[in-house]
């Protein structure tokens, strides 16, 4: 563990915390797209199969799974049941299955090894590169968002930005490389970019996320 | 045998 991966993973929680907490003291999930959210919980059960086979790697490890896949689908439950009317699906359009397909096809041609568990997994990595997609063409379609909402997808796309410098890190220290973790990170963070640029000259700088008509 | 070179990561 070095100290860009547990900042990622330390982001990653963080975003979860601030999506809860927005969702929470607004009891309003105005502004998230729910069809992302579904896909993260897709790609968390796909991903983290292994919890169920005993391959044990650390408290840690055990940990973070259980709480990735126990936070998403509450806030599943948030969304479709709880805040369910402060949800509107009429600007939450994004076709998923153009995301998952195409996943679903990558997984079976570039994986690790032509099992299940390898092909899930492989799967559940595409699908998490794209699956925020949905989120940033609502925001597209809207052109603006709540400040906490802003926050959220900042250290969300911090998360699998910081797992680059912990994949460069990793090669030189012990020689590992995953280049479908790699490729895939690179573009997940990639879609970020837009995204980062307005947040770090507007929102950061105390005004309110805009997109220019 | 082939398979995942990191098998901690999240």
């Amino acid at each position: 563990m070095n100290v860009f991966r547990l900042l990622g993973d330390l982001s990653h929680l963080a975003s979860i915390l601030i999506l809860l907490h927005k969702i929470q003291t607004t009891r309003s999930c105005r502004g998230i797209s729910f069809k992302t959210q579904a896909l993260y919980v897709v790609v968390f059960l796909t991903r983290y199969l292994d919890l169920f086979l005993g391959d044990w790697v650390s408290l840690y490890n055990t940990a973070m799974k259980l709480f990735f896949i126990g936070s998403s689908c509450y806030i599943l439950y948030l969304m479709k049941l709880r805040f369910r009317p402060t949800h509107d699906p009429a600007i939450d359009t994004f076709r998923v299955e153009y995301l998952v397909g195409p996943s679903l096809i990558l997984a079976l041609i570039f994986n690790y090894k032509y099992t299940l568990v390898e092909i899930l997994w492989a799967f559940s990595i595409y699908l998490e590169a794209v699956a925020i997609m949905p989120q940033l063409f609502m925001l597209q379609r809207t052109g603006e968002a709540e400040t906490i909402t802003t926050h959220y997808l900042a250290a969300l796309g911090a998360y699998r930005g910081l797992y680059i410098p912990n994949w460069i890190y990793r090669y030189f220290s012990d020689g590992t490389v995953d280049p479908i973790a790699v490729i895939a990170g690179l573009v997940q963070t990639g879609l970020y970019l837009d995204f980062f640029y307005v947040y770090f000259t507007r929102v950061l700088q105390g005004q309110k996320f805009e997109l220019p008509a | 045998a082939r398979g995942r070179a990191v098998k901690d990561e999240l």
